[in-house]
């Protein structure tokens, strides 16, 4: 009885797509593009290789346009690995334009490279700039 | 439901139904929007359809079965083609009770937030559990074969387990209680009392979302639940049936399902199959030799196991070899259950009576003669364990192996016990043969010894075939199972190319040389 | 003699964990999936 009910069950035999995730991608505003555009992102930007090919104002577009996306963790990953680091007063990322004048516990103190993505999208020179450690993300 | 619902509850249906259908054109829109969702939960939180009560009750069982039918009501009615599923009512069902979960207010009264989250989890798995329930035995006992579809649940409960374990703050207050939720549901789905749901069981309950997450709890709370999952639920189902010579097909393919689930487990957690190999071997038959070895050939994973083909290794010096396996199973339990421990003990500490030797055969047979493997078991580990600690508190190393009360048992099992019951008990030293500690140290002396003082030529042939046979399969092979079988060959004292039974045939001959060849 | 278990599908030399990409029991190779990701707070603007 047991066995016919097994065999039973390996008629009904799971597939893949039964345990796939409901493909979410649901674009916040949706502008109504031809249909030849592709209408969710294209899989390549799912690996973490292509990143590394990206010059660093396409990481801070992805970063700051695809919110909340695993292509938002793979480009603060990579900016991170470009010595890029976010704060989290001013949500930006900083890095440090040369060895800072002073290294405390709690912060470090000097000249650092900042991405304006407010005003005018581009870096920016910070000098005499403290950065408290307790806002690094 | 419907045959179950009293007037109250068909009332309700009538209510229900209408609301179900409009969460489902809510979920199926294309831009879904957060505002959409609030709306409709407040409609429900407003006409008293949250509550735990029963018209929450019946709330939830009747959208659990909409979503569930026109799910499956889908199917063809073809009997030979397989079903087709209708992912969308499925998906809405679980979207709905995932945001009902991270809805609950949080003002809600003194903090009791994670509380009814949880109330709400466990009222949903019940109601999906009982309508599998109920389905399953329309299957099975009015020979409905299409009124239960196992896929529909298994698409319910992994996106629960996407959705409810992935990292969110808004559920982090009611870990790892969700996890235990899901081990209650999947301990009443199991196998052997649901054998329609098997292969879903077995996808669900080693999920990646489920089972390293339990894995992974802090202080190993999650530990002994998957043991019982995979002990209880799968290995004793599938018992039985691994026992038999040949597998049906349906067998077969859970055979193979649960090697990948447990490469896994080597792979990534091979502690857990450390700690628990006692549960795994006394649950895997013993002709699952490949299987068992898999669980045995587990090591810690910051230990570098020496190359057992090392000319002259010595295992006696090895660092590891003085330290002691830890093993999470009451092995003893089973000796006090079956009324012996206290005398055995006794036996162990004095050395005497010796009529309990002649008796130690009738407290390891059925009465129609049969063995019981699990008493066997759980003997030669708590004989050997005594021993061990009686060597350590001696400091006497190697002497006390030979004319020891341990070792008197271990021989009296051996001379007393038929061809089956020895083959159980050899087995059973085997099974100790593993990562290098002080247990696989100390059984694989008393597996050579027992060799060595063999009076009967067919001892040594079973001590061997219990060796060779765990060899020949393919990898992996236990570390502790190498070392042995190396000594045994290599080591002039066990003088073992002069047996008879090396050359008792030409294939067997060509057998242990080629054993031989690839363990030189 | 049991099974060649390198061929049940599992990378069973990688330095990974394999429970992130196991697709199930059934599966022959490992799914194709998003490794689960954590995005801190301060991230979302």
């Amino acid at each position: 009885h047991v066995l016919q009910m097994l065999n039973l069950s390996l008629l009904n035999m799971p597939e893949p797509s039964d345990s796939e995730r409901p493909k979410t991608y649901v674009p916040r505003n949706p502008y109504p593009t031809p249909s030849s555009f592709p209408q969710t992102p294209a899989s390549v930007f799912d690996a973490p290789a292509v990143f590394e090919k990206f010059d660093v104002d396409t990481l801070f577009f992805i970063f700051y346009y695809q919110q909340g996306t695993y292509q938002q963790y793979l480009a603060a990953r990579e900016l991170k690995k470009q010595s890029w680091r976010y704060h989290k007063k001013y949500l930006t990322w900083f890095q440090r334009h040369e060895e800072p004048k002073v290294t405390a516990d709690e912060y470090e103190q000097g000249t650092y490279v900042y991405f304006d993505y407010e005003t005018g999208w581009c870096q920016r020179i910070k000098s005499e700039f403290t950065f408290e450690y307790g806002f690094l993300e | 439901v419907d045959g179950e619902l009293d007037a109250a509850g068909l009332r309700a249906r009538e209510q229900v139904l209408p609301l179900w259908l409009e969460w489902l054109g809510i979920y199926q829109q294309q831009n879904q929007s957060d505002k959409a969702y609030a709306a409709y939960l407040n409609t429900l939180h407003q006409n008293g359809w949250m509550r735990h009560n029963e018209r929450g009750e019946h709330f939830l069982r009747i959208s659990c079965h909409a979503a569930l039918s026109a799910a499956t009501d889908a199917a063809t009615t073809d009997a030979a083609a397989k079903p087709a599923i209708a992912f969308a009512p499925l998906d809405a069902f679980s979207k709905l009770i995932l945001l009902l979960i991270k809805s609950v207010p949080a003002e809600t009264a003194d903090g009791a937030r994670p509380k009814v989250q949880l109330q709400l989890l466990t009222r949903v798995l019940s109601v999906t559990i009982h309508h599998l329930i109920r389905q399953h035995q329309a299957m099975q006992y009015e020979q409905r074969p299409h009124a239960f579809n196992q896929r529909a649940y298994l698409r319910l409960f992994g996106s629960w387990l996407f959705d409810l374990n992935a990292p969110d703050p808004a559920l982090d207050a009611i870990q790892p209680q969700i996890l235990y939720a899901f081990c209650s549901a999947f301990n009443a789905l199991k196998p052997s009392r649901l054998p329609g749901f098997a292969f879903a069981w077995l996808e669900l309950v080693s999920h990646r979302m489920f089972m390293p997450k339990l894995l992974l709890l802090k202080g190993h709370k999650g530990w002994p639940l998957l043991q019982q999952l995979l002990v209880n639920g799968l290995f004793a189902f599938l018992q039985p049936f691994l026992a038999a010579a040949e597998l049906s097909p349906p067998v077969r393919v859970l055979y193979r399902g649960a090697l990948r689930v447990l490469l896994v487990l080597l792979h990534d957690f091979p502690e857990f199959l450390c700690d628990y190999h006692f549960f795994f071997c006394d649950a895997i038959p013993p002709s699952c030799i490949q299987m068992r070895n898999l669980i045995l050939s587990a090591f810690p994973r910051n230990m570098r196991l020496p190359d057992p083909f090392t000319p002259n290794l010595k295992v006696d010096l090895l660092p590891e070899i003085a330290q002691p396996p830890r093993i999470l199973a009451p092995f003893s339990n089973a000796l006090a259950r079956n009324g012996f421990l206290h005398e055995l003990d006794a036996f162990l500490t004095n050395h005497s009576p010796y009529s309990f030797l002649r008796e130690l055969r009738g407290h390891v047979q059925n009465a129609d003669g049969t063995h019981k493997a699990g008493v066997i078991s759980a003997l030669v580990l708590h004989v050997g364990a005594h021993a061990i600690a009686s060597m350590q508190s001696t400091h006497a190393a190697s002497a006390g192996l030979a004319h020891s009360a341990h070792m008197e048992i271990y021989q009296q099992l051996t001379a007393d016990l038929n061809a089956e019951g020895r083959y159980l008990f050899l087995n059973a030293i085997a099974n100790q043969l593993r990562y290098p500690n002080n247990q696989t140290h100390y059984f694989s002396c008393v597996l050579l010894y027992l060799f060595s003082e063999a009076a009967d030529e067919r001892v040594q042939e079973q001590i061997t075939r219990v060796l060779v046979e765990r060899l020949i399969v393919h990898r992996p092979h236990p570390w502790g199972l190498l070392i042995t079988f190396i000594e045994l060959i290599k080591n002039p004292r066990y003088s073992f190319w002069s047996k008879t039974f090396t050359r008792c045939a030409p294939e067997i001959e060509r057998l242990f040389e080629s054993v031989a060849r690839s363990c030189m | 003699l049991g099974t060649d278990l390198t061929t049940l599908g599992l990378n069973l030399n990688s330095s990974d964990c394999l429970y992130a990409t196991f697709a199930s029991p059934w599966a022959d190779a490992p799914a194709q999936c998003d490794p689960e990701f954590n995005l801190p707070q301060c991230y979302y603007m």
